[in-house]
């Protein structure tokens, strides 16, 4: 069986809400590394992997695997009834039918409990290589937002281009076109305001601005968003949490 | 107009 305590009801309600726009039914799959889930799109164009990992849960105890098939709609309505400071217990039985929600607050004179109807969701996982990117670009997570909003107005495509000068996401449309370059910046007083960049080799590609904005979502899980790019690989783009992560992969756009 | 790629001629699946 399960049970899960999160101390912050908002580590779960975030995680939902930065990818209930990108999958609707998904697997969370409790084993004792955490909670994982990895799923894709109905295009199969981009995937998303998340992880939380056990040393982020008060208390966390899984006597063996457990898949749980989860609506992240539904899940969705059940989270909102939780206040983010509240504490979050999560259990379920060996192949449950029902997930148990139970909601504490922090004066402990309120205590919501819901059970969640489980789905049957046979999910194919995908294997996800090691890879040795030519690029890895860490940047503020509101700056690659702000960018990825600001050219989706022009294009629905953006050319990504890293070298050891920068990073720069140029695009074309009807109105117009537009390029943003952003130099290496360190930035030592506040590290997660800059902008450093890896270069093995430089890359170049060209990527989906909507699915991008919406991975922008996830904006709220990191301060910082690490950006790893390999010419005709999959682009990754990772918000990393204090005990965890969720990744996204977004299959590049081939031009003439 | 550029061509979408799918994941699926990157990633195998399991």
């Amino acid at each position: 069986m399960l049970e899960a305590r999160l101390e912050q009801s908002s580590v779960l309600k975030k995680v939902v809400d930065a990818i209930k726009d990108l999958v609707q039914d998904c697997n969370f799959d409790c084993n004792d590394s955490g909670i994982q889930l990895q799923a894709m799109d109905n295009s199969h164009v981009a995937l998303v992997a998340m992880h939380l990992k056990t040393e982020g849960f008060a208390l966390y105890r899984c006597d063996r695997n457990i898949a749980l098939g989860i609506n992240l709609v539904s899940l969705q309505k059940v989270l909102r009834a939780a206040q983010n400071e509240d504490v979050m217990t999560l259990k379920a039985e060996d192949s449950p039918d029902a997930l148990s929600l139970v909601f504490e607050n922090s004066e402990n004179d309120r205590i919501s409990e819901y059970d969640l109807k489980l789905m049957d969701i046979d999910q194919e996982h995908l294997g996800i290589p090691e890879t040795e990117y030519g690029a890895t670009v860490k940047m503020p997570s509101a700056e690659f937002q702000r960018i990825c909003r600001d050219l989706s107005l022009l294009s629905e495509s953006v050319a990504i281009e890293a070298t050891k000068e920068g990073i720069k996401f140029s695009c074309t449309g009807d109105i117009g076109k537009g390029a943003v370059t952003l130099r290496q910046n360190p930035n030592v007083e506040k590290p997660e305001l800059g902008t450093t960049i890896e270069l093995q080799e430089p890359v170049a590609l060209t990527f989906s601005l909507k699915y991008l904005v919406n991975f922008c979502k996830a904006s709220g899980l990191s301060n910082t968003v690490t950006i790893s790019l390999s010419n005709e690989v999959p682009l990754l783009i990772e918000y990393e949490m204090e005990h965890g992560y969720v990744r996204f992969y977004l299959a590049p756009k081939i031009g003439d | 107009e550029h061509g979408q790629e799918t994941l699926d001629a990157f990633f195998g699946s399991l």
